[in-house]
């Protein structure tokens, strides 16, 4: 493992961090997609379908079980918490999933590296974790006032991917016959829909002033 | 192995 991944790795868990701290300290979801957030899960659902077959390491079993477990926690006090989901923003979090369901799981039957059960619904994670995002962006251009946690939230959640492209720089050129098509464009496509943001997050920060995209 | 298909990432 190279500090590149491991820094993605210590992203992603502080995206769940945050987003956690967040929704416990202000009793609030605000601003957050429960969309977003169940397809979050199903990514890590399907992905992670070799939890108990395939060990790869103490760190990876680990990492899964928290990202599995972190997932479930937020989906439970968005929805079942019984003050939090009653500031979960329902009318705003429009954006349909079967938008995105349905042609990631259309490309991963197209296109796969082998045509195995488990390989085309990890494929199928892949694809979906790339796009994901989109429900929280359309919702965070509509909130206005987003607060500062939802935003180091989203921050967090794009700059993982980011490092995981630097990640897959350092492997490419220090392993023996590491090429992962379907990974890498699909990271890089999840990296992309963030530019935006990070455009303005880092305007807001540089200037001081409170994050707003402009609609 | 598990490097090959990329599974050894989260």
């Amino acid at each position: 493992m190279n500090i590149f991944r491991l820094a993605g790795d210590m992203v992603h868990l502080l995206s769940f961090v945050v987003l956690v701290l967040k929704i416990n300290a202000t009793k609030s979801c605000r601003g957050i997609s429960l969309k977003t957030q169940e397809l979050y899960t199903l990514v890590f659902v399907c992905r992670y379908l070799d939890l108990f077959s395939n060990f790869i390491s103490m760190y990876n079993t680990t990492m899964k079980i928290v990202f599995l477990g972190t997932s479930f926690a937020i989906l439970y006090l968005m929805r079942g918490h019984k003050v939090i989901k009653v500031t979960y923003d329902r009318e705003q979090d429009t954006f349909r999933y079967l938008f995105l369901v349905l042609p990631c799981a259309l490309l991963a039957l197209l296109i796969h590296n082998a045509w195995t059960p488990f390989e085309v619904v990890w494929t199928f994670s892949i694809y979906l974790e790339a796009v994901a995002i989109l429900p929280q962006l359309v919702l965070l251009q509509r909130t206005q006032n987003i607060d500062n946690l939802t935003g180091n939230y989203v921050f967090l959640l794009g700059l993982y991917r980011g490092l995981y492209i630097l990640n897959w720089i350092y492997r490419y050129f220090t392993e023996p016959h590491y090429i992962q098509w379907i990974v890498w464009i699909s990271g890089i496509v999840q990296t992309i829909l963030y530019l935006d943001f990070f455009y303005y997050y880092i305007k807001s920060w540089k200037n001081n002033v409170k994050l707003a995209l402009p609609s | 192995k598990s490097s090959a298909t990329g599974h050894d990432e989260l």
